[in-house]
């Protein structure tokens, strides 16, 4: 059929910006009073720039979740629950796609039914164009930076669900299920794929190298040493016990939930 | 010291309308 209408999204900037998009429908943003292009909508520079005010924060995982909430905040995700993510991806077909490849288009269909239905019940809280694009925009710069238009779904599951409300061992568990084989087990390179995406997230906020960096085998090693069997797999118990111990690559996860616990 | 976006890629050039 025709490709979904998205020209509502031209509402997710005012003059003297402009949104448009390339051919491969990578959304940009043009300002007509410099003459200039960004790939980042002028809001997600905006909030970027803001981030730099916690730097003075010492504890790297407290800084990084408190940048995290921040980010999570502007785009909304706090409103929404991981069931209603899973929810979304479901609908849409991406239940056991791992390896899929979404474009943009995907990604602003699937998005528009998670922001539509919170806007229907926090409409004075949720702008779905703005919430959307920044949310795309947000992706796009955690697993596109290269702008290609494409992600995995994997990736698009991993990057929302861990900045969505819930609480820490639903999207442990959800984690592990979406990499979890038919006898719901999940080998090293498997753990590899899911911990490389997770990283991702603060790797973004330049706070990598507090986690351990972008290699995240050896955090794979420490999972499956810490199971204690020397056959290749672990069970959802096993990923489990190894996350209760916050292991360096992951804290910004529970810290973050301990952050967002505060402020209740 | 949020990382810039690694754009190795730039947007399409202005072009004013």
């Amino acid at each position: 059929g025709a490709p979904p209408n998205h020209s509502f999204l031209s509402a997710a900037v005012d003059h003297p910006w402009e949104r448009a998009t390339t051919p491969t429908k990578v959304p940009y943003y043009i300002n007509h009073q410099t003459e200039t292009t960004h790939w980042d909508h002028p809001k997600m520079t905006e909030l970027m720039n803001s981030l730099s005010e916690l730097n003075e924060v010492r504890f790297s995982a407290y800084r990084t979740a408190l940048k995290l909430r921040t980010v999570q905040k502007r785009m909304c995700l706090d409103l929404v629950t991981v069931n209603r993510a899973i929810d979304a991806f479901d609908s849409h077909g991406l239940r056991a796609q791992n390896d899929k490849v979404l474009d943009v288009t995907d990604m602003i269909s699937v998005l528009k039914t998670i922001y539509d239905q919170l806007a229907n019940e926090n409409p004075s809280l949720v702008t779905v164009p703005l919430c959307l694009d920044l949310a795309v925009n947000w992706l796009l710069n955690v697993y596109d930076s290269q702008r290609t238009g494409q992600i995995r779904v994997l990736s698009f599951k991993v990057g929302i669900v861990l900045l969505c409300k819930g609480h820490l061992e639903q999207k442990y568990r959800y984690l592990f299920r979406l990499m979890a084989d038919p006898s719901r087990l999940v080998d090293q390179r498997k753990l590899g794929l899911l911990l490389h995406d997770c990283i991702q997230i603060p790797r973004q906020l330049g706070e990598v190298a507090s986690f351990g960096g972008s290699n995240i085998e050896p955090s794979v090693r420490s999972c499956f040493e810490q199971a204690g069997n020397s056959t290749t797999t672990i069970e959802a118990v096993q990923f489990l016990s190894w996350l209760e111990r916050e292991p360096q690559s992951m804290v910004w996860l529970p810290v973050l939930h301990r952050v967002a616990a505060s402020e209740a | 010291r949020p990382k810039p976006t690694p754009t190795y890629r730039m947007p399409p050039p202005y072009v004013p309308p």
